[in-house]
C-alpha cells in the first residue's frame, strides 16, 4: 500500500460520502444520474466477487463491503425511497447505458488477463468503471447548473482515479514485476473523460463563481 | 510460471 493508493481510496470513499450526504441531508437526488449509480453498483459487484474467496487484508475486505453496500444503498434510495425518488430527473437521465454495459462486456471477453469467468468479470468491471460517469456528465451538461455537492462528488470521483495513476507509476518504478496494463490504460481513459469537467470546475473555483457547464 | 498478479487493489 502506498500513499497514492491510500489517497485514491480515501477520495473515492469521500465521493460516496458526499453523495450520500447530499441525498440524505437534502432528501433529494436532483442532478444525480441513477444510471451512473447503477453502473457503479455493477462495477463493484463484478469486481469484488473474490470478496469471500481471496482474503487480501482487513482494509481490502472492509473497503469492498463499504463500496458494495453504499452503491446499492444509493441505487435503492433513488429507486425506492418515497421522498428521494420524486426528485429524480428521469427525463434528463436518458443516456442509453445498456450500450456501455454491452460494449465493455464484449471488450472484456476479448481483452482480459485470462479467459476465466472471474478474470473476464474483473476486466469488465475495470472497463465499465472507466465509462460509468458518462450518464452523470451528460445529465450535468443538460441540467446546466451544478449544485456544490454534486460538483464535489464528481470532482472527488475523478481525483481518485488520478491518484491511482500515480500509484501505478509508483508501483511500476518500485516493484520489479508490476504490470497491470488493463487497469492502467482504462484508468487513464477514465481520468481523461473527467478532464473537461476538471477544467470547468477549476475555472469556477478560480473565479469563485457557480460551476456552469456549456450546454 | 509467472504467478498471477494478485488483485490487491480496489
Amino acid at each position: 500500500m502506498n500513499i497514492f493508493r491510500l489517497a485514491g481510496d480515501m477520495t473515492h470513499l469521500l465521493s460516496i460520502i458526499v453523495l450520500l450526504l447530499k441525498i440524505y441531508a437534502t432528501k433529494s437526488c436532483s442532478g444525480i444520474s441513477l444510471k451512473t449509480q447503477e453502473l457503479y453498483a455493477l462495477v463493484f459487484l463484478a469486481r469484488y466477487l473474490d470478496l469471500f474467496t481471496d482474503f487480501i487484508s482487513v482494509y481490502n475486505t472492509i473497503m469492498k463491503v463499504v463500496f458494495i453496500a453504499s452503491s446499492l444503498a444509493i441505487v435503492w434510495c433513488m429507486r425506492l425511497h418515497p421522498l428521494v425518488k420524486r426528485s429524480y430527473d428521469k427525463e434528463l437521465d436518458t443516456f442509453r447505458h445498456y450500450f456501455l454495459i454491452g460494449g465493455t462486456f464484449v471488450l472484456a471477453l476479448v481483452l482480459n488477463e485470462k479467459f476465466t469467468l472471474q478474470e473476464i468479470l474483473w476486466a469488465f468491471s475495470i472497463y465499465l468503471e472507466a465509462v460509468a460517469i458518462l450518464p452523470q456528465l451528460v445529465l450535468l451538461q443538460r441540467s446546466g447548473n451544478v449544485d456544490n455537492l454534486t460538483g464535489q462528488y464528481v470532482f472527488f470521483l475523478g481525483a481518485y482515479r488520478a491518484f491511482y495513476i500515480l500509484n501505478w507509476i509508483y508501483r511500476y518504478l518500485t516493484e520489479p514485476r508490476f504490470t497491470r496494463w488493463i487497469a492502467c490504460v482504462s484508468g487513464i481513459v477514465q481520468t481523461g473523460i473527467y478532464a473537461d469537467f476538471f477544467y470547468y470546475y477549476f475555472i469556477s473555483w478560480k473565479n469563485n463563481s457557480k460551476l456552469k457547464l456549456p450546454a | 510460471a509467472q504467478k498471477e498478479q494478485e488483485k490487491d487493489e480496489l
